[in-house]
């Protein structure tokens, strides 16, 4: 069973500023 | 007073804990880049964009302080400090000499926290331009900030007048470590 997700620095990085701008709307 | 991280922790484990360093990390550069003076007059997807370009290299630059040249040690945020040689067995070899190579350098410069954080304004607002609307408005801000960081550094050392361009050859030296570097994996648990 697949137990990690994986991505890069850069995808995660950007995952998160994308949640974060789209919290603040 | 960190110890440094038992032998016995498993590369695994010290993937996760390395992974899991960049979430807060991330959020705070997203905090200081609000702080940034004329950084919410940018529109959102320019902010976004920045951000998207320069948060890693902002990162490079805040975590300078927990690598230590002497004792060839990382701290990561969680606390934990592991030695580099431990830290090669994950394969960050290489990203990892390239960062204690840009510590070195830095860090000779000999900066001031406030100098420090007017930098790291500079640097995210320099990061790349691809996806940025406005870019008229991006390079007055980065005009600001820069003339505002060459002010306060040479006004506190007018002797020196090696020390801005020196700081300012680092911006190069970001840009190659995000280009080399900001494609390697993390990894996170799936609960």
């Amino acid at each position: 069973p697949k137990t990690h997700r994986v991505m890069t620095l850069a995808d995660h990085i950007s995952h998160i500023i994308t949640q974060d701008f789209a919290r603040n709307q | 007073s960190c110890p440094v991280a038992p032998a016995s922790r498993s590369s695994q484990e010290m993937w996760e804990s390395f992974s899991q360093c960049f979430t807060p990390a991330v959020k705070e550069v997203v905090e200081f880049a609000k702080s940034i003076p004329g950084f919410q007059t940018l529109t959102q997807q320019d902010q976004v964009m920045l951000l998207k370009s320069g948060t890693f290299q902002v990162l490079m630059v805040r975590f300078c302080s927990l690598f230590d040249p002497k004792e060839r040690t990382v701290t990561f945020l969680n606390g934990q400090t592991y030695s580099l040689a431990s830290l090669r067995a994950l394969g960050m070899g290489v990203l990892l000499d390239a960062m204690f190579d840009f510590s070195e350098k830095l860090g000779s410069l000999g900066l001031e926290p406030d100098e420090m954080a007017l930098f790291m304004a500079v640097v995210l607002v320099s990061a790349d331009r691809c996806g940025i609307v406005d870019v008229g408005a991006v390079e007055q801000l980065q005009e600001n900030l820069i003339k505002a960081l060459r002010t306060l550094i040479t006004s506190r050392r007018p002797d020196d007048t090696t020390l801005f361009p020196k700081l300012l050859l680092r911006l190069p030296d970001l840009r190659t470590l995000n280009n080399q570097h900001s494609d390697k994996l993390l990894a996170f648990r799936i609960d």
